[in-house]
């Protein structure tokens, strides 16, 4: 579904470049659960743009789906972002003006949801989790773990195949946290959507099946989970 | 040096009321480095930014350094957030606009630094954190953890006797969060600073000497760390 093929991507900053990917090389087949771990600022949020057609490489090429991606137009780029794709972002890009209820059904405006279907999903989404009652709250009115658990419903909402989480859980207890993975690996396993999720926490990678290892813009480590 | 004696925070939503705090009861010695755990949306925060003079408790009254918070004017209010509380936010807070060392030097600002000892000091804070590198980058030139690293690096530069930290290691690596970790221990013993902290990580919470923990805004559980 995913193939990445020697990324690079540099910022220019003046008379300083910043190698952000230095050359990554990966694929991800339908179905699959992948964790990316990786220290503070080694490329993780770079790689996981570039993947949701959020921002383009410097160099090397992105396959989405057999598709050359860096060979589509922009109203084709947005058609993917829509319908393909389901973004729980790192700093959780909630719309301060509209109601998490709001924010959730956004993404199923573009679908063809029917606006009483929406605000079905939308509402199942946020009581899997456990803000039902917090759904008609602006994100100025929710704790921090709050409007993170809002970004990754309104991810679950619509039905896109593939699932991008970057550092969900940054934000939640223990208990919480556990319960986001659970409910990843069964939209993976009884609902075959695809995951790719950045963690810094080892036990939460381990919910996957498989993880990669990011050192200062390039992989160094991709290894199959044992299931236990 | 704090004092909470039975706060409560309400929060109206036309005709719900949301009760944040429901009457928290401690206090903080000079010196102390505290922990506080809890589920997403106990009220940790909420009790922060009232400890931070940021926001005012719906009832109950909280003593700093023995004065009366509620009774102060509101230029005093904001000398005591300027000079004697060094705050990291959850959400990290920093001005879009300023580059990292401009957003760590702004409380020095107030603080009666020169302009030579404010970009020393800043870049010296910097360099604690790992970021001396990325001095002129803008917050959205940053990756996750290093914004919440700005965050951190902005508390410590200025000299605030008082340090909040409201999830300060939420965006980081396990290895950044324990120098982070060793960082809070070092300004608190040989510095003397007072540190209160919220954290979801139990490991991170036992660098501290005492934890308390939260559940639907009351303090259930109040303990002392066996250093080992
Ligand atoms: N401005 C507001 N209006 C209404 N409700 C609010 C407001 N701010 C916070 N709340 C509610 O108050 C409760 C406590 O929020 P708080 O931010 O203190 O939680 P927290 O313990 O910091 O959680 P987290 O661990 O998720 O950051 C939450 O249930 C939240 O929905
Ligand atoms: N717009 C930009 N301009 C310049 N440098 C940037 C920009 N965006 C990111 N960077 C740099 O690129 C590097 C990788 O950033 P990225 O956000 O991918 O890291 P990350 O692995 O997600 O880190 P974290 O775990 O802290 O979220 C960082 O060193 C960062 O400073
Ligand atoms: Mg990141
Ligand atoms: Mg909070």
């Amino acid at each position: 579904l995913v193939v990445v093929d020697n990324l690079h991507k540099t910022y220019s900053m003046g008379d300083v470049d910043v190698h952000a990917l230095q050359g990554v090389s990966f694929s991800v087949e339908r179905g699959e659960f992948l964790s990316i771990m990786g220290a503070s600022g080694s490329g993780k949020s770079t790689l996981m743009n570039i993947i949701g057609c959020l921002d383009v490489p410097t160099g090397g090429r992105y396959f989405l789906d057999g598709r050359d991606v860096s060979r589509l137009k922009a109203d084709q780029l947005a058609d993917i972002r829509k319908y393909t794709i389901g973004f729980v972002f790192q700093g959780f890009n909630l719309l301060p003006r509209m109601s998490a209820l709001e924010n959730v059904e956004l993404p199923m405006v573009y679908n063809g949801f029917s606006s009483t279907e929406r605000k079905e999903r939308a509402m199942e989404a946020l009581k899997v989790v456990g803000l039902e009652d917090r759904a008609l709250h602006q994100p100025h009115q929710l704790s921090g773990g709050q409007q993170q658990r809002v970004a990754i419903a309104r991810a679950l909402a619509n039905q896109a195949p593939l699932i991008l989480a970057d550092e969900p859980t940054g934000n939640l207890d223990t208990h919480t946290s556990e319960e986001v993975m659970n409910l990843f690996c069964m939209l993976n396993r009884e609902k075959g959507r695809t995951i790719i999720m950045v963690t810094h926490e080892p036990d939460l990678a381990r919910y996957g099946r498989r993880v990669v290892t990011f050192r200062d813009g390039l992989l160094i480590h991709d290894e199959k989970v044992m299931s236990g």
